[in-house]
C-alpha cells in the first residue's frame, strides 16, 4: 500500500492543490486518500505553472503562493476524469 | 467555418455588444456605487480595446455580464472564504447556467488608487474576472492580467493597457479591434493602406453603401490570404483568420488606387500566381494592380487574354495547375499563365454545366486547392482535385463569410421583392437602454 500523505502535515495544501484543480477530489467513494506522489507531482505542476523552483515539496516561496489572495477558478481546468472500470482507475496514456 | 460555428458555442461570446450591469454591492465598502460601476466601466474598456466587442451598461434585470458582490457560501460551488485567500471569480461562457456571472467576495477590503499593501485593487480584480467572462483561463505567465494570484495594483485605470499575451490570447478568440474597424489598417498589413480621399470625393452616406446581409456578389478574390467579396462600387474585407475587418464596406476606388471611381461593378478579382499582381476584370476592359496601385497602361481590352471583347463572369487562378480558368455563360477558357496564352481548344462547354446554374458571379479558389462558387447569395464549394459539388450546397454567403447570424432578408428559398433598408438593416444598438440613471465615467 502506499505511503498515505500525512494529512496533519499538509491538509492544507492537498485542500488547496484540490481547490485549484492540481489534483483530483478525493475519492467520496473509496474515501482513499491521496498518495504522497499524487502529491509531490501535483506540487510539482503547481510550482511550475507559478513559476517558481520545481521542488514537489511545499517550501516557502510554494506556501507563500498559497496562503496569496487569488481568483478561485481554479488553474487546471477539469478534464474528462478518467473512465472507471470494474473500480479500478483507467488513465489514458 | 465549422470552427467558427464551435467556438461561439464554447469558449467565446458569439455577440460582440455585451451588456453589463452591477446587480449587487458590497455592504460596508470604501468605494462609493459611482465609484465601483465607473471601475467596472473601465475594466470592461481594456477588452474591448483589444477587440472588436463592445460593453453597455444596462439598467433592466438581464445583462449578459452581472457583477455581485457576495458573501462566505453563496451556492454555486465557489464559496468565498472572508477576508483574503479567495477574493473574486467569473464564469466562463460556455458555462449554460453561469455564463456572465461575475462574483467579488464583499468581504474584501476593495480599494481604488490606495498603496499597494492595502486592500485590494478592484479595477486590477475586474479586468482579471473580465477576462474570464470572454473566455480565458489562468495563465502562468508572470505579466498576464489572468495569472491566478493577486499582484496588487495594475496602475491607472484610465492609463492601464493589456499585456502582450493577453492581447494575442483574446484577439484568438474574438479578432483584433484594428481589422475590424473603419479606422485606419494596422501597418502590418500586407496591403499599403488606403490613400485619403479627394475631396471632391462623394461622402458615403449609409443609405448609399449595400447591406451585406441581403446583397448578392458581384466577385470574390483571395488576395495575401485574406479574402475580399465585392458589391458595386465597394467591398468587403475578411482577414487571413476569416474575420470580417468591418461591418461597413469600403469604396473600392478609395483603396485600388487607380480603378475609376465611375466604375459601376467589378466582374471579377483574382490575384495572379505567377507574380501576385491582381487583376480587376470589368466589361470589355481589365487592370493590373501591384499591390493596390494600378500598373501604367491599364486599362486595356480583354482580348489581350483571346477573350471575347463582352468580358467574363467569373475567373479563379488555380495554384494546382497554375492556370487561370475563365467564364462566360456556358463556357470555359484556361490560360496558361506562365506562357501567357489560352490553351488549345479553348473555349470549351463548362464542366460546371451539369453541377451548377450558370453563368456564376464569379469563382474562387482557396488556399488549399478547393474552388468556391458565388451566385447571388449563395455559394458552392467544388473539392480539390476533381472539381465535384461537395455535398450540403448551396449555402448562404451572408451567414457563412459575412457575419450575418440572424434571420436573413428575404429569406434565401423565397425570392421576395427587396424589403426597405429599415428592415434590412440590423439594430447595432443592441437591447433598448432602460436608464435609471446616467453617470459620465471619464
Amino acid at each position: 500500500r502506499s505511503v498515505p500523505t500525512p494529512a496533519d502535515e499538509s491538509g492544507e495544501v492537498v485542500a488547496w492543490l484540490m481547490q485549484y484543480g492540481y489534483l483530483p477530489p478525493a475519492d467520496p467513494i473509496t474515501g482513499q486518500l491521496q498518495t504522497w506522489e499524487a502529491v509531490t507531482s501535483a506540487i510539482r505542476v503547481m510550482q511550475r505553472f507559478a513559476g517558481i523552483p520545481e521542488t514537489g515539496i511545499p517550501d516557502d516561496a510554494t506556501l507563500g503562493l498559497i496562503r496569496m489572495p487569488r481568483c478561485s477558478l481554479p488553474d487546471v481546468l477539469p478534464e474528462k476524469l478518467p473512465e472507471r472500470k470494474n473500480g479500478r482507475l483507467w488513465r489514458k496514456r | 467555418r465549422k470552427s467558427r460555428g464551435r467556438r461561439s458555442a464554447g469558449l467565446a461570446w458569439t455577440k460582440r455588444n455585451i451588456s453589463w450591469k452591477v446587480k449587487t454591492y458590497p455592504q460596508e465598502a470604501w468605494l462609493s456605487r459611482e465609484t465601483i460601476r465607473v471601475l467596472m466601466h473601465y475594466a470592461l474598456k481594456v477588452w474591448s480595446e483589444a477587440t472588436p466587442l463592445t460593453f453597455h451598461e444596462v439598467g433592466g434585470p438581464r445583462a449578459d455580464i452581472s457583477v455581485e458582490f457576495l458573501h462566505l457560501d453563496h451556492q454555486d460551488g465557489y464559496p468565498f472564504d472572508g477576508p483574503g485567500g479567495m477574493v473574486a471569480h467569473a464564469f466562463f461562457p460556455r458555462d449554460p447556467q453561469r455564463a456572465g456571472h461575475v462574483h467579488f467576495d464583499s468581504d474584501e477590503d476593495w480599494t481604488f488608487r490606495s498603496p499597494d499593501d492595502y486592500g485590494t485593487d478592484l479595477f486590477a480584480v475586474a479586468v482579471h474576472e473580465f477576462g474570464h467572462s470572454l473566455g480565458l483561463a489562468h495563465s502562468p505567465s508572470k505579466r498576464s492580467i489572468m495569472r491566478p494570484y493577486y499582484q496588487g495594483p495594475v496602475g491607472d485605470p484610465l492609463q492601464y493597457q493589456l499585456q502582450a499575451d493577453d492581447c494575442v490570447d483574446i484577439q484568438r478568440l474574438y479578432g483584433s479591434r484594428v481589422l475590424h474597424s473603419t479606422e485606419k489598417p494596422e501597418s502590418s498589413s500586407l496591403l499599403p493602406d488606403p490613400p485619403s480621399l479627394p475631396h471632391d470625393f462623394p461622402a458615403l452616406r449609409s443609405e448609399e453603401f449595400p447591406d451585406r446581409c441581403s446583397s448578392s456578389i458581384d466577385a470574390v478574390a483571395q488576395i495575401r490570404g485574406e479574402t475580399f467579396f465585392f458589391k458595386g462600387q465597394y467591398f468587403w474585407r475578411l482577414t487571413h483568420g476569416r474575420h470580417l475587418t468591418s461591418l461597413r464596406p469600403a469604396l473600392s476606388a478609395a483603396f485600388w488606387r487607380g480603378l475609376p471611381r465611375s466604375l459601376g461593378k467589378v466582374d471579377t478579382v483574382y490575384e495572379r500566381h505567377t507574380d501576385h499582381r491582381i487583376l480587376f476584370f470589368s466589361g470589355p476592359l481589365y487592370w493590373v494592380f501591384k499591390d493596390n496601385g494600378v500598373e501604367e497602361g491599364y486599362p486595356r481590352p480583354v482580348t489581350d487574354f483571346g477573350l471575347p471583347q463582352g468580358g467574363v463572369d467569373a475567373a479563379f487562378s488555380w495554384p494546382h495547375d497554375r492556370k487561370t480558368y475563365f467564364f462566360k455563360g456556358g463556357l470555359q477558357w484556361s490560360y496558361d499563365e506562365a506562357t501567357g496564352r489560352m490553351d488549345e481548344g479553348s473555349p470549351t462547354h463548362t464542366a460546371l454545366g451539369g453541377q451548377l446554374p450558370t453563368p456564376v458571379d464569379d469563382m474562387l479558389s482557396g488556399s488549399d486547392g478547393e474552388v468556391y462558387v458565388f451566385k447571388g447569395r449563395q455559394y458552392w464549394k467544388l473539392e480539390r482535385h476533381s472539381l465535384k459539388l461537395e455535398i450540403g450546397y448551396p449555402r448562404s454567403i451572408a451567414r457563412d463569410w459575412l457575419d450575418c447570424t440572424g434571420e436573413l432578408y428575404p429569406p434565401l428559398s423565397a425570392p421576395t421583392s427587396p424589403p426597405t433598408r429599415a428592415k434590412l438593416q440590423p439594430d447595432w444598438r443592441g437591447p433598448q437602454l432602460e436608464v435609471e440613471r446616467c453617470v459620465c465615467p471619464s
